[in-house]
């Protein structure tokens, strides 16, 4: 059956571009410093902003969460 | 709210609809937009005003992928839509991803159908002599029918359809586009909607007038599910019924796919032809998708609690209302609709009362509570410690509590560092070790936190230990290591590298929370072992030093405590 050109992207790299663009992973602070977030740190963080159980993990839910319609702008203040 | 709390600077905000999706009638489109400004505008001062030409604070439009600015859009699914907080340029503006299937969120019913003379949907953008066009159009017809082209290319294939202007007439049209129109008559009968009456074809019709004979004009009238504004490969629209694996269908199906999403086929038989089409589930609804981005334009951030209309999830709803969340964010920044503005953040005036009042006639101290008082070393040398138990502001000046110990840097004439003072002098129902403080100037009151337990004194009567799981906080929390009084009654409770915001007169902490120290407070340490507010200033303190930030929340200070705050040679 001519099913979805399904991306093959691999749910890492899902996660991974998900928790970039939506300013989980690189925080830009008030105060200039950058700091580099670890994706377990930046899964949490997502996962608490869901409302979910904040394993760290990339578990079936937090990637179905990730691929739920929603807004484009970044949860986390970088959105300039 | 964003950065810095961006808002509007005006009441009367301006918006304009610079572009429309084909999904819905513009009326329709005018019609969501306008009620999704009533949501912010019905619990603020603020009003909306349309603009149709020049600039206005928000300008609206639909776009695809690349569409003019640095966050492209994804097509179908995925990113809905974004917008920009209040400002100049794009700022406040508000984008729609047309790869998107908008409707009023109830589904396709109340579609607008474009179709071609065999009923295949429109297709924009297309061109016509040498123009493109993104919409129907009556340009070339004397009648002024709109129409579309069901290809980009209209010279080409010379295959166009009629574009129903009004809502109401989802039905198809005519041989020659004209509107269905009722009631007619047919064979002495009357019909106010489409009938199969005298068709063996099972299609519904309808005619252009009142007398199907006279004129002999009569047009097809898609049935619901063939309404569904479903599409081929090729952009056929769905025919019903059709037939799959030996199966007939008289609506779109998830059968087959491994992804749930419905589909359709475009003649009785998906097998020979090998056509099929999507036909949109619900789509989503414009009217929810903009309010949540106008309340971005407004200057809203995402929310963390579900129910919120800034959660950055979509979920339709059917009778929509604010979440309180929503409210309380848009009334921080404009104030309520009618009354006067909340109160603003109230100044941290030092009270004078955080000391027992010899003459207070508060609740008596609870005899159970008082502990004996730790004699004083008066050789004590505050400077000689490296690190404090908790640091504090109580009557405007700083105290520094250790191991039974206090000592206080006041200012005046007299200043300077004063003490040792026995904590369990002034205060005798707390213990030796204090893990924070923070002194709610309104109430008069002072709260005395020590591992998982709290005290509340007012003047020289006290009311604990009571468990800090009372005000809300997790069992999880071993202690509370800072406090930042935050106006309106809230205070920021810090733990580990989360932080609570405390609503001291319901003495509850504030759903949504605990978030992140470093997510907000971002370059601090994100375990410091103390968190006060002083002289306007968030001070985040491990070891020795300080991190000072400003109201921005920018660090604009670290230093040593010992030389900076004590003031130790």
């Amino acid at each position: 059956f001519p099913g979805d050109i399904i991306k093959n992207m691999t749910d890492s790299e899902l996660a991974e571009g998900y928790l970039k663009k939506f300013g989980y992973m690189d925080t830009l602070t008030r105060s200039g410093f950058q700091s580099m977030v670890s994706t377990s740190k930046a899964l949490k963080r997502m996962q608490r902003q869901m409302g979910m159980e904040e394993t760290g993990e990339l578990d079936k839910s937090t990637l179905e969460a990730m691929k739920r319609p929603r807004c484009g702008v970044p949860d986390v203040a970088n959105y300039r | 709210t964003f950065e810095g709390d961006l808002k509007w600077d005006h009441q009367e905000v301006t918006y304009r609809i610079l572009s429309y999706t084909p999904d819905m009638a513009t009326s329709l489109v005018d019609d969501a937009f306008a009620r999704a400004f009533k949501v912010w505008s019905d619990v603020t001062p603020l009003t909306f005003n349309r603009l149709f030409d020049g600039t206005a604070d928000i300008m609206i439009s639909f776009g695809k992928i690349d569409h003019g600015d640095p966050y492209p859009f994804d097509g179908k699914d995925g990113l809905l839509a974004h917008a920009y907080p209040p400002g100049e340029g794009v700022q406040g503006d508000a984008h729609f991803d047309d790869d998107e299937y908008w409707t009023l969120g109830e589904g396709p019913a109340v579609k607008t159908l474009y179709g071609n003379a065999d009923g295949a949907m429109c297709h924009f953008p297309f061109t016509f002599e040498g123009k493109s066009y993104t919409t129907c159009t009556s340009d070339g017809r004397s009648d002024d029918l709109p129409w579309c082209s069901t290809t980009a290319d209209y010279g080409r294939d010379n295959k166009f359809g009629f574009c129903p202007s009004e809502l109401l007439y989802t039905f198809g049209g005519n041989a020659d586009g004209e509107k269905c129109v009722f009631p007619f008559v047919f064979l002495d009968k009357e019909y106010d909607s489409c009938t199969t009456e005298g068709r063996d074809d099972g299609y519904r019709w309808c005619a252009t007038t009142s007398n199907f004979d006279t004129d002999v004009k009569y047009g097809f009238c898609p049935s619901r599910e063939t309404a569904v504004i479903g599409g081929n490969s090729e952009g056929e629209s769905c025919h019903f019924p059709f037939v799959f694996l030996g199966k007939e269908y008289d609506s779109c199906t998830s059968e087959g796919r491994g992804d749930g999403k419905l589909w359709c086929g475009t003649t009785d038989s998906y097998d020979d032809d090998k056509k099929w089409g999507f036909c949109p589930d619900q789509g989503y609804s414009l009217f929810l998708v903009a309010a949540h981005e106008f309340g971005h334009a407004l200057g809203l951030e995402h929310s963390n609690i579900r129910e919120a209309l800034m959660y950055p999830m979509y979920s339709f709803v059917e009778d929509f209302s604010l979440h309180e969340d929503d409210i309380e964010g848009i009334q921080y920044l404009y104030g309520r609709k009618d009354g006067p503005d909340p109160t603003p953040p109230q100044p941290n005036t030092p009270s004078t009362t955080a000391y027992p009042d010899p003459d207070d006639t508060d609740k008596p101290t609870d005899p159970t509570t008082t502990t004996t008082a730790t004699p004083v070393d008066p050789t004590k040398d505050a400077c000689k410690m490296n690190k404090f138990d908790t640091i504090t502001v109580i009557n405007g000046e700083l105290h520094f509590f250790n191991d039974g110990l206090y000592w206080r840097m006041s200012s005046g004439r007299d200043g300077g560092l004063k003490g040792p003072f026995s904590i369990s002098e002034t205060w005798p129902a707390l213990p030796a070790v204090i893990d924070s403080a923070f002194e709610n100037t309104l109430a008069r009151k002072l709260y005395f936190f020590s591992g998982t337990r709290f005290w509340v004194y007012t003047g020289k009567s006290v009311l604990g230990p009571r468990s800090i799981e009372k005000l809300g906080l997790p069992n999880t929390v071993q202690k509370v290591e800072g406090a930042l009084q935050r106006g309106k009654g809230k205070v920021l409770l810090f733990s580990g590298e989360n932080y609570w915001r405390l609503d001291v007169k319901a003495q509850k902490i504030d759903k949504g929370y605990p978030r992140y120290t470093d997510a907000v407070f971002g370059g601090v340490p994100n375990d410091a072992h103390d968190v006060f507010q002083y002289n306007g200033h968030m001070y985040f303190c491990r070891d020795r030093f300080y991190w000072r930030m400003n109201s921005r929340r920018q660090v604009d200070r670290v230093g040593y405590v010992k030389y900076d705050l004590l003031q130790c040679t």
